[in-house]
């Protein structure tokens, strides 16, 4: 451990070229509905000779966007506009969001809902 | 799907079809090791402070399911359950890329690797700044788990981070929602009592407020009735929260409360000791100036040790003593057993179904000021003692009957043991 702590860590240092590039346009947005689980499998997004015809691709594109935007509280217009794009640039855990949520949680329990005191 | 694919497919990886296509639990054993994989710690915290993170993030779902987590430095890493790493870009051999800071955050592997993207700006539970590694940390276990993610505002299982103050706790759903996984704690107790003190409030009235304790072993649960569930951060040990009691395995406590006396006796072996409420310690001396502990053949003629349990019963002012399956009633103002004692627990508290009662060997006995209630724990089981009310409401009840047994589990939630490695976090 000392070891470690004494060594030079220049190396890791953050770098500007570590952020990630932010979501702004339509191919960053596919790809961030198919990593995540909203659209099928990543044929429907990527440019492919054996595609399905245009006019499926972008059903199902629009399609993927409101169901993304209707659990995100936004309005589920299909379309890919600012308020969805920062959606997709919020901090977020990497596991794909495959199985929406699950059945309705358990009743909450009775009594006023409790703020986390700190331990 | 191929990368789901990979997730589910691990060998030795416990998945439980889940009846309704739901989620499934991911381990069927009760105690679960991991790891901070030594070539993958972050930069940004000391080792020790990643450690401990993650041993309360593990303590945090330890404390609401069945599970224990320990912490392995030793095993073959094949072996550990749970391994956790930090990485940037390409990282750990993992298919997944991080994508550096901002957005992706952590994954973890259903095959139970959690991976941190150093890129992050993770930061301890006392900072309001960056991002939380206890929270991220809980949330990656709670996949690790078997937990999916939801919308549900107020889950950790929510994909996207949350800013809000650092303190934060598993809710009520993320409770259920992980204990339909691997079920809800159960366990007997050795002893469970309400804190009667007395307070006085803004106006200067006396006020009465009881906290309700469950003890086990060397450890203890404060449990919050108007809010189902266990004080935030027990188990605690008895040691810390009591002061010149036994530190383990309490037999009993009794709380004697008349118009005259207010008394109150925890009990171990064949020895009693007194508790100052208002002190928050054990007497050293009674009034005579003789020390404590004091025998309970001294302090209570006719009571045998050592004891099962005991309670008070105010109406009667009555003090039972369980033990084997005998019950002792003693009479706290003649200071004596009542004569026509000692009885058969199943003659003083029958019961109401037939063959339905503990028969003997009563783990604790609870007055409830919740439930205004008396009730006998056994095993994970509890009877309810008939009430004046309930006679009232149904005459052919006979007194102190016992009702059919219920679980405990579902009465009191979520008082689950943690890895004793983790209880004096």
């Amino acid at each position: 451990e000392t070891l470690f702590h004494s060594r030079d860590h220049s190396d890791r240092e953050t770098s500007p070229l570590h952020q990630a590039k932010p979501i702004a346009d339509l191919h960053a947005a596919q790809r961030f509905l198919s990593r995540y689980g909203w659209s099928g499998s990543q044929g429907t997004w990527a440019p492919s000779p054996e595609g399905p015809p245009e006019a499926t691709k972008a059903t199902t594109l629009s399609e993927a966007v409101r169901r993304f935007q209707r659990v995100n509280a936004l309005p589920a217009s299909g379309e890919l506009d600012a308020a969805t794009l920062a959606a997709m640039n919020r901090p977020r855990c990497g596991v794909p969001d495959t199985r929406l949520p699950p059945p309705a949680g358990a009743p909450p329990p009775p009594g006023p809902v409790p703020r986390a005191t700190r331990r | 799907r191929r990368f789901l694919r990979m997730l589910l497919l691990r060998p030795g990886w416990q998945q439980e079809e889940p009846p309704d296509g739901g989620v499934a639990r991911a381990f069927s054993k009760k105690t679960l090791t991991w790891r901070l994989v030594g070539e993958a710690l972050s930069s940004q915290l000391s080792v020790e402070e990643q450690r401990h993170i993650f041993r309360l993030a593990f303590r945090m779902w330890s404390e609401v399911t069945p599970l224990d987590f320990r912490e392995d430095l030793t095993a073959p890493g094949p072996t550990v359950d749970i391994k956790l790493g930090f990485g940037r870009g390409r990282h750990l051999g993992c298919p997944r890329v991080f994508d550096g800071s901002g957005q992706e955050f952590a994954h973890a592997w259903r095959l139970g690797d959690i991976h941190f993207d150093d890129d992050e700006h993770f930061t301890p539970p006392t900072s309001d700044l960056g991002i939380s590694l206890l929270k991220v940390a809980v949330h990656e276990i709670g996949h690790v788990l078997g937990l999916p993610h939801t919308y549900r505002t107020g889950s950790i299982m929510q994909p996207n981070y949350i800013p809000q103050e650092p303190a934060f706790e598993l809710d009520w759903s993320d409770r259920k929602a992980i204990q339909r996984l691997y079920g809800s704690c159960e366990g007997s107790f050795d002893t469970a009592f309400d804190w009667i003190r007395k307070e006085r409030n803004q106006y200067g009235e006396v006020m009465v407020r009881f906290s309700t304790y469950f003890f086990r072993k060397s450890w203890y649960w404060l449990y919050e009735n108007r809010n189902n569930r266990t004080r935030y951060g027990d188990p605690i040990q008895i040691l810390i929260g009591w002061h010149g009691i036994p530190t383990q395995n309490i037999d009993a406590f009794v709380h004697i409360w008349t118009w005259r006396r207010d008394e109150r006796y925890f009990f171990k072996g064949n020895q009693y000791w007194r508790y100052d409420s208002d002190k928050d310690q054990a007497y050293t001396d009674d009034e005579q100036g003789k020390s404590y502990p004091k025998l309970i053949s001294e302090g209570f003629p006719g009571i045998p040790s050592p004891l099962d349990t005991a309670f008070y019963d105010r109406r009667q002012q009555l003090l039972y003593f369980f033990q084997g399956s005998l019950v002792f009633a003693f009479d706290v103002n003649r200071n004596q057993v009542l004569s026509s004692y000692p009885m058969k627990i199943t003659e003083a508290f029958p019961a109401i179904t037939p063959h339905n009662h503990p028969f003997r060997n009563i783990d604790s006995a609870y007055y409830s000021y919740t439930h205004n209630s008396a009730f006998f724990f056994k095993d994970n089981a509890y009877w309810r003692v008939v009430t004046d009310k309930d006679i009232q409401q149904n005459p052919g009840l006979p007194t102190n009957g016992l009702f059919p047994k219920k679980s405990i589990s579902e009465q009191w939630f979520d008082i689950c043991d943690v890895h004793i490695s983790t209880l004096n976090m």
